[in-house]
Protein backbone atom coordinates (compact mmCIF):
# COMPACT_ATOMS: atom_id res chain seq x y z
CA UNK A 1 0.00 0.00 0.00
CA UNK A 2 1.20 3.84 -0.38
CA UNK A 3 0.53 6.63 1.74
CA UNK A 4 -3.23 6.78 0.37
CA UNK A 5 -3.66 3.34 1.03
CA UNK A 6 -3.84 2.53 -2.70
CA UNK A 7 -2.67 -1.09 -3.09
CA UNK A 8 0.59 -0.61 -5.84
CA UNK A 9 0.15 -2.07 -9.10
CA UNK A 10 2.09 -5.74 -9.51
CA UNK A 11 1.50 -6.26 -5.76
CA UNK A 12 0.50 -9.46 -5.11
CA UNK A 13 -2.20 -9.25 -2.19
CA UNK A 14 -4.41 -12.20 -0.65
CA UNK A 15 -5.21 -12.69 2.57
CA UNK A 16 -3.29 -15.23 5.66
CA UNK A 17 -4.01 -18.20 6.13
CA UNK A 18 -4.92 -19.19 10.18
CA UNK A 19 -2.06 -20.78 10.67
CA UNK A 20 0.14 -18.47 8.45
CA UNK A 21 -1.49 -15.78 10.78
CA UNK A 22 0.17 -17.95 13.49
CA UNK A 23 3.12 -18.65 11.94
CA UNK A 24 4.02 -14.81 11.41
CA UNK A 25 2.99 -13.62 14.89
CA UNK A 26 5.05 -16.29 16.61
CA UNK A 27 7.64 -14.66 13.73
CA UNK A 28 7.32 -11.17 14.73
CA UNK A 29 7.47 -11.82 18.72
CA UNK A 30 10.63 -14.05 18.47
CA UNK A 31 12.25 -11.34 16.19
CA UNK A 32 10.96 -9.31 19.52
CA UNK A 33 12.57 -11.50 22.13
CA UNK A 34 8.70 -12.14 23.24
CA UNK A 35 7.71 -15.29 24.84
CA UNK A 36 4.00 -14.52 24.27
CA UNK A 37 2.16 -11.51 23.23
CA UNK A 38 1.83 -9.67 26.48
CA UNK A 39 -1.23 -9.26 28.35
CA UNK A 40 -1.24 -6.51 30.43
CA UNK A 41 -4.03 -5.98 33.11
CA UNK A 42 -4.95 -2.45 32.77
CA UNK A 43 -7.56 -0.34 34.17
CA UNK A 44 -8.31 2.74 32.86
CA UNK A 45 -6.51 5.63 33.57
CA UNK A 46 -4.81 4.00 36.70
CA UNK A 47 -1.08 3.99 35.94
CA UNK A 48 -0.88 6.58 33.83
CA UNK A 49 2.01 8.66 35.06
CA UNK A 50 4.21 5.81 33.81
CA UNK A 51 3.17 5.04 30.76
CA UNK A 52 2.88 8.79 30.08
CA UNK A 53 7.10 9.06 30.53
CA UNK A 54 7.97 6.13 28.24
CA UNK A 55 5.96 7.71 25.86
CA UNK A 56 7.79 10.98 25.89
CA UNK A 57 11.26 8.40 26.08
CA UNK A 58 10.19 6.80 23.11
CA UNK A 59 9.45 10.69 21.20
CA UNK A 60 12.58 11.89 22.11
CA UNK A 61 13.88 8.38 20.58
CA UNK A 62 12.08 8.91 17.15
CA UNK A 63 12.76 12.79 17.52
CA UNK A 64 16.84 12.24 17.77
CA UNK A 65 17.11 10.90 14.50
CA UNK A 66 15.49 14.12 13.09
CA UNK A 67 17.13 16.36 15.19
CA UNK A 68 20.69 17.70 15.31
CA UNK A 69 22.06 18.02 18.64
CA UNK A 70 22.23 21.78 18.84
CA UNK A 71 18.33 21.34 18.55
CA UNK A 72 18.05 18.48 20.89
CA UNK A 73 19.42 20.71 23.74
CA UNK A 74 17.07 23.49 23.21
CA UNK A 75 13.98 21.24 23.24
CA UNK A 76 14.78 20.05 26.34
CA UNK A 77 15.53 23.09 28.01
CA UNK A 78 12.46 24.72 26.77
CA UNK A 79 11.11 21.31 28.09
CA UNK A 80 11.93 22.08 31.27
CA UNK A 81 10.77 25.28 31.54
CA UNK A 82 7.14 24.83 30.44
CA UNK A 83 6.08 21.63 31.15
CA UNK A 84 5.57 19.54 34.40
CA UNK A 85 7.14 16.46 35.23
CA UNK A 86 7.17 13.54 34.62
CA UNK A 87 8.91 14.11 30.96
CA UNK A 88 12.50 13.13 30.59
CA UNK A 89 15.39 15.58 31.06
CA UNK A 90 18.31 15.71 29.42
CA UNK A 91 19.91 13.74 32.06
CA UNK A 92 17.45 10.84 31.01
CA UNK A 93 18.24 11.49 27.19
CA UNK A 94 21.97 10.79 28.38
CA UNK A 95 20.83 7.56 30.14
CA UNK A 96 18.84 6.51 27.02
CA UNK A 97 21.55 7.07 24.38
CA UNK A 98 23.40 4.53 26.25
CA UNK A 99 20.51 2.12 27.40
CA UNK A 100 19.30 -0.78 25.22
CA UNK A 101 16.32 -1.57 27.36
CA UNK A 102 14.26 1.23 29.77
CA UNK A 103 11.95 -0.59 31.92
CA UNK A 104 8.94 1.51 34.04
CA UNK A 105 7.38 0.06 37.28
CA UNK A 106 4.11 0.73 38.86
CA UNK A 107 3.66 1.01 42.27
CA UNK A 108 2.22 -1.52 43.85
CA UNK A 109 0.78 -0.53 47.12
CA UNK A 110 -2.00 0.99 46.07
CA UNK A 111 -4.07 1.94 49.48
CA UNK A 112 -1.83 3.63 52.38
CA UNK A 113 -1.91 1.42 55.29
CA UNK A 114 -3.61 2.90 58.79
CA UNK A 115 -0.01 4.08 60.34
CA UNK A 116 0.57 5.26 63.74
CA UNK A 117 0.25 9.41 64.67
CA UNK A 118 3.77 9.13 65.07
CA UNK A 119 4.47 7.93 61.25
CA UNK A 120 1.74 9.50 59.93
CA UNK A 121 4.37 11.42 57.28
CA UNK A 122 5.52 7.85 56.02
CA UNK A 123 4.62 6.48 52.72
CA UNK A 124 5.67 2.78 51.36
CA UNK A 125 6.03 2.58 47.85
CA UNK A 126 7.11 -1.35 46.39
CA UNK A 127 7.71 -1.88 42.86
CA UNK A 128 8.25 -5.49 41.75
CA UNK A 129 11.50 -6.11 39.94
CA UNK A 130 11.25 -10.28 39.18
CA UNK A 131 10.20 -9.08 35.55
CA UNK A 132 13.75 -8.27 35.22
CA UNK A 133 15.39 -10.70 32.76
CA UNK A 134 18.68 -12.09 33.08
CA UNK A 135 21.87 -10.58 32.09
CA UNK A 136 20.35 -6.94 32.06
CA UNK A 137 22.49 -5.15 33.55
CA UNK A 138 20.83 -1.59 35.41
CA UNK A 139 23.16 1.66 34.44
CA UNK A 140 20.46 4.13 36.06
CA UNK A 141 17.66 3.75 38.07
CA UNK A 142 15.39 6.64 39.34
CA UNK A 143 11.99 6.78 41.46
CA UNK A 144 10.19 10.02 40.30
CA UNK A 145 7.95 11.20 42.90
CA UNK A 146 5.44 13.45 42.16
CA UNK A 147 5.16 16.52 44.02
CA UNK A 148 2.89 19.28 43.27
CA UNK A 149 3.89 23.45 43.90
CA UNK A 150 2.03 24.05 47.51
CA UNK A 151 -0.57 27.19 48.11
CA UNK A 152 0.85 29.98 48.30
CA UNK A 153 1.01 30.33 52.09
CA UNK A 154 3.40 27.93 52.27
CA UNK A 155 5.42 28.91 49.35
CA UNK A 156 8.39 29.86 51.56
CA UNK A 157 8.33 26.85 53.60
CA UNK A 158 10.84 24.16 53.29
CA UNK A 159 10.06 19.75 53.87
CA UNK A 160 12.65 17.18 54.49
CA UNK A 161 12.01 14.37 52.49
CA UNK A 162 14.08 11.18 53.31
CA UNK A 163 13.84 8.14 51.29
CA UNK A 164 14.81 4.84 53.07
CA UNK A 165 14.87 1.08 51.32
CA UNK A 166 13.18 -1.30 52.79
CA UNK A 167 14.11 -5.45 53.19
CA UNK A 168 11.35 -7.34 54.04
CA UNK A 169 12.98 -10.52 55.22
CA UNK A 170 14.80 -8.40 57.51
CA UNK A 171 13.45 -9.33 61.29
CA UNK A 172 12.77 -6.02 62.13
CA UNK A 173 11.75 -4.56 58.63
CA UNK A 174 14.72 -1.43 59.72
CA UNK A 175 15.07 0.74 56.82
CA UNK A 176 18.02 1.63 55.27
CA UNK A 177 18.43 5.13 54.48
CA UNK A 178 19.12 6.06 50.79
CA UNK A 179 18.90 9.65 50.41
CA UNK A 180 17.63 12.88 52.18
CA UNK A 181 16.48 15.81 50.76
CA UNK A 182 15.47 19.06 51.43
CA UNK A 183 13.33 20.68 49.21
CA UNK A 184 11.25 24.02 48.84
CA UNK A 185 7.36 23.33 49.00
CA UNK A 186 7.08 25.33 45.28
CA UNK A 187 9.45 22.77 44.19
CA UNK A 188 7.23 20.02 41.49
CA UNK A 189 8.29 16.73 41.01
CA UNK A 190 11.04 14.83 42.22
CA UNK A 191 13.72 12.29 40.94
CA UNK A 192 15.98 10.45 43.50
CA UNK A 193 18.30 8.17 42.24
CA UNK A 194 18.76 4.55 43.12
CA UNK A 195 20.87 2.95 41.13
CA UNK A 196 22.56 1.14 43.92
CA UNK A 197 19.65 0.05 45.62
CA UNK A 198 18.09 -0.99 42.35
CA UNK A 199 21.25 -2.95 41.35
CA UNK A 200 21.14 -4.89 44.58
CA UNK A 201 18.25 -5.92 43.96
CA UNK A 202 18.87 -7.28 40.74
CA UNK A 203 21.78 -8.85 42.51
CA UNK A 204 19.41 -10.50 45.34
CA UNK A 205 16.50 -11.60 43.69
CA UNK A 206 15.23 -13.46 46.18
CA UNK A 207 14.66 -10.53 48.50
CA UNK A 208 11.72 -8.34 48.06
CA UNK A 209 12.74 -4.32 48.80
CA UNK A 210 10.17 -1.73 49.61
CA UNK A 211 10.81 2.02 49.19
CA UNK A 212 9.83 4.04 51.84
CA UNK A 213 9.49 8.37 51.68
CA UNK A 214 9.45 10.29 54.98
CA UNK A 215 8.48 13.65 54.53
CA UNK A 216 8.33 16.00 57.45
CA UNK A 217 7.16 19.52 56.53
CA UNK A 218 8.79 22.15 58.47
CA UNK A 219 6.16 25.15 58.25
CA UNK A 220 3.11 22.49 59.48
CA UNK A 221 1.32 19.28 58.87
CA UNK A 222 1.57 16.90 56.41
CA UNK A 223 0.64 18.00 52.46
CA UNK A 224 -2.12 15.39 50.68
CA UNK A 225 -0.40 14.20 48.08
CA UNK A 226 -1.28 13.88 44.37
CA UNK A 227 -4.42 11.16 43.60
CA UNK A 228 -4.71 11.95 40.17
CA UNK A 229 -3.54 9.24 37.83
CA UNK A 230 -1.28 10.72 35.90
CA UNK A 231 0.74 11.50 38.87
CA UNK A 232 1.30 8.16 40.80
CA UNK A 233 4.82 7.48 41.74
CA UNK A 234 6.73 5.16 39.90
CA UNK A 235 10.14 3.88 39.34
CA UNK A 236 12.49 3.58 36.08
CA UNK A 237 15.41 1.37 34.92
CA UNK A 238 17.74 1.87 32.17
CA UNK A 239 19.53 -1.58 31.13
CA UNK A 240 22.21 -2.25 28.92
CA UNK A 241 22.63 -6.05 27.53
CA UNK A 242 25.35 -7.67 29.11
CA UNK A 243 25.51 -10.55 27.20
CA UNK A 244 24.37 -11.75 24.07
CA UNK A 245 21.05 -13.42 23.30
CA UNK A 246 20.97 -16.06 20.55
CA UNK A 247 17.75 -16.60 18.90
CA UNK A 248 16.27 -20.60 19.50
CA UNK A 249 15.76 -22.22 16.03
CA UNK A 250 12.72 -22.65 15.23
CA UNK B 1 5.32 -14.96 -0.72
CA UNK B 2 5.17 -12.36 -3.40
CA UNK B 3 8.83 -11.60 -2.50
CA UNK B 4 9.66 -15.19 -3.27
CA UNK B 5 7.59 -15.97 -6.08
CA UNK B 6 8.74 -12.72 -8.06
CA UNK B 7 12.66 -13.82 -7.50
CA UNK B 8 11.49 -16.88 -8.86
CA UNK B 9 9.88 -15.03 -12.16
CA UNK B 10 13.45 -13.12 -11.65
CA UNK B 11 15.57 -15.73 -11.79
CA UNK B 12 14.23 -17.15 -15.03
CA UNK B 13 14.98 -13.80 -16.99
CA UNK B 14 18.17 -12.83 -18.68
CA UNK B 15 20.74 -11.17 -16.70
CA UNK B 16 20.64 -7.28 -18.16
CA UNK B 17 21.83 -3.63 -16.77
CA UNK B 18 20.31 -3.01 -13.46
CA UNK B 19 19.08 0.34 -11.84
CA UNK B 20 21.21 2.79 -10.91
CA UNK B 21 24.33 2.26 -14.05
CA UNK B 22 25.84 4.68 -14.99
CA UNK B 23 23.85 4.42 -18.52
CA UNK B 24 21.07 6.80 -19.12
CA UNK B 25 17.85 5.63 -17.42
CA UNK B 26 16.36 5.69 -21.23
CA UNK B 27 19.04 2.92 -22.59
CA UNK B 28 17.12 0.35 -19.99
CA UNK B 29 14.04 -0.91 -20.56
CA UNK B 30 11.28 -0.59 -17.60
CA UNK B 31 10.91 -4.64 -17.36
CA UNK B 32 14.91 -4.60 -16.40
CA UNK B 33 14.50 -1.86 -14.16
CA UNK B 34 11.84 -3.63 -11.68
CA UNK B 35 13.94 -6.73 -11.72
CA UNK B 36 17.22 -4.76 -10.12
CA UNK B 37 18.10 -5.33 -6.90
CA UNK B 38 16.49 -2.47 -4.37
CA UNK B 39 14.56 -2.04 -1.52
CA UNK B 40 10.81 -2.71 -1.30
CA UNK B 41 7.94 -1.97 0.57
CA UNK B 42 5.90 -4.67 2.09
CA UNK B 43 2.56 -4.25 4.28
CA UNK B 44 2.48 -5.78 7.15
CA UNK B 45 -1.29 -5.68 8.30
CA UNK B 46 -2.09 -5.64 11.84
CA UNK B 47 -5.89 -6.45 11.02
CA UNK B 48 -5.28 -9.71 8.82
CA UNK B 49 -2.89 -10.57 11.87
CA UNK B 50 -5.53 -10.35 14.16
CA UNK B 51 -3.59 -7.77 16.25
CA UNK B 52 -6.31 -5.38 16.25
CA UNK B 53 -5.36 -4.63 19.89
CA UNK B 54 -2.13 -3.32 18.91
CA UNK B 55 0.12 -3.21 22.19
CA UNK B 56 2.58 -0.68 20.84
CA UNK B 57 3.44 2.88 20.76
CA UNK B 58 0.00 3.52 19.21
CA UNK B 59 -1.98 1.82 22.08
CA UNK B 60 -0.57 3.84 24.29
CA UNK B 61 -1.47 6.66 22.76
CA UNK B 62 -5.13 4.96 22.27
CA UNK B 63 -4.85 4.01 26.02
CA UNK B 64 -3.91 7.24 27.53
CA UNK B 65 -6.05 9.81 25.41
CA UNK B 66 -8.75 7.53 24.80
CA UNK B 67 -7.95 8.61 20.62
CA UNK B 68 -8.69 5.54 18.15
CA UNK B 69 -6.34 6.23 15.63
CA UNK B 70 -3.98 2.66 16.22
CA UNK B 71 -2.56 1.99 12.83
CA UNK B 72 -3.75 -0.51 10.86
CA UNK B 73 -0.41 -1.86 10.06
CA UNK B 74 3.48 -0.97 9.48
CA UNK B 75 4.78 -0.30 5.92
CA UNK B 76 7.97 -2.78 6.81
CA UNK B 77 10.92 -2.93 3.59
CA UNK B 78 12.91 -5.86 2.24
CA UNK B 79 15.21 -6.36 -0.32
CA UNK B 80 14.80 -8.12 -3.77
CA UNK B 81 15.87 -8.30 -7.17
CA UNK B 82 18.99 -9.41 -9.62
CA UNK B 83 22.88 -9.00 -8.80
CA UNK B 84 23.99 -9.54 -12.17
CA UNK B 85 26.92 -8.23 -14.33
CA UNK B 86 27.79 -5.12 -14.77
CA UNK B 87 27.91 -4.74 -11.02
CA UNK B 88 28.92 -0.58 -10.93
CA UNK B 89 25.03 -0.62 -11.76
CA UNK B 90 24.26 -1.17 -8.33
CA UNK B 91 25.36 1.71 -6.20
CA UNK B 92 25.82 -0.21 -3.15
CA UNK B 93 27.45 -3.55 -4.54
CA UNK B 94 30.20 -4.58 -2.56
CA UNK B 95 33.48 -5.18 -3.04
CA UNK B 96 32.80 -9.62 -2.14
CA UNK B 97 29.77 -9.02 -4.71
CA UNK B 98 32.45 -8.49 -7.26
CA UNK B 99 34.63 -11.04 -6.40
CA UNK B 100 31.20 -13.08 -5.95
CA UNK B 101 30.30 -11.95 -9.53
CA UNK B 102 33.78 -13.16 -11.45
CA UNK B 103 33.52 -16.80 -9.63
CA UNK B 104 29.88 -16.91 -10.71
CA UNK B 105 30.98 -16.00 -14.06
CA UNK B 106 33.66 -18.58 -14.29
CA UNK B 107 31.49 -21.67 -12.81
CA UNK B 108 27.72 -20.96 -13.31
CA UNK B 109 26.37 -24.19 -12.16
CA UNK B 110 28.03 -24.25 -8.86
CA UNK B 111 28.81 -20.61 -8.15
CA UNK B 112 25.85 -18.31 -7.09
CA UNK B 113 25.57 -14.64 -7.66
CA UNK B 114 25.70 -12.64 -5.04
CA UNK B 115 22.91 -11.35 -3.31
CA UNK B 116 20.28 -8.53 -3.34
CA UNK B 117 20.72 -7.54 0.72
CA UNK B 118 20.17 -4.97 3.18
CA UNK B 119 23.50 -2.76 3.01
CA UNK B 120 22.63 -0.17 5.40
CA UNK B 121 20.37 -1.10 8.77
CA UNK B 122 18.34 1.38 10.76
CA UNK B 123 17.63 0.70 14.38
CA UNK B 124 13.74 0.65 16.06
CA UNK B 125 12.31 0.81 19.32
CA UNK B 126 9.32 -0.57 20.03
CA UNK B 127 7.16 0.43 23.08
CA UNK B 128 4.95 -2.24 24.84
CA UNK B 129 3.24 -3.43 28.19
CA UNK B 130 4.18 -6.52 29.85
CA UNK B 131 2.06 -8.39 31.52
CA UNK B 132 2.42 -6.57 35.41
CA UNK B 133 1.58 -3.21 33.20
CA UNK B 134 4.81 -2.30 33.22
CA UNK B 135 5.73 -0.53 30.34
CA UNK B 136 8.98 -1.42 28.46
CA UNK B 137 10.88 0.31 25.66
CA UNK B 138 13.15 -2.20 23.72
CA UNK B 139 15.84 -0.84 20.95
CA UNK B 140 16.25 -3.31 18.75
CA UNK B 141 19.56 -2.63 16.63
CA UNK B 142 20.07 -3.40 12.62
CA UNK B 143 15.81 -3.81 12.17
CA UNK B 144 15.02 -1.70 9.60
CA UNK B 145 16.38 -1.68 5.94
CA UNK B 146 16.98 2.14 5.06
CA UNK B 147 19.35 0.52 1.67
CA UNK B 148 19.68 -2.88 -0.56
CA UNK B 149 22.65 -3.63 -2.56
CA UNK B 150 24.72 -6.31 -3.87
CA UNK B 151 26.62 -8.78 -1.43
Amino acid sequence: LDGNNEVHQGFIHRRLRTHEKREMQKEILSILGLPHRPRPHLSHGKYNSAPLFMLDLYNTISNEEKSQVEGMLDRYQSMRTTQSPPLATYQETAFLNDADMVMSFVNLVEYDRELSPQRRHHKEFKFNLSQIPEGEAITAAEFRLYKECVSRAFRNDTLLLKVYQVVKEHPDRRPVPAESRRLWAAEEGLEFDITATSNLWVMNRDTIWACRAVHQHQGGGPRRTGRCSEKQPFMVAFFKVSEVHIRNSR
Amino acid sequence: STGRKSRQQNRNRSTQPQEGSRLGPAEYNSSDQKTACRRHELYVSFRELGWQEVYFLHFLHVFLSGLDHRPEGYAANYCDGECSFPLNAHMNATNHAIVQTLVHLMNPENVPKPCCAPTKLHAISVLYFDDNSNVILKKYKNMVVRACGCH
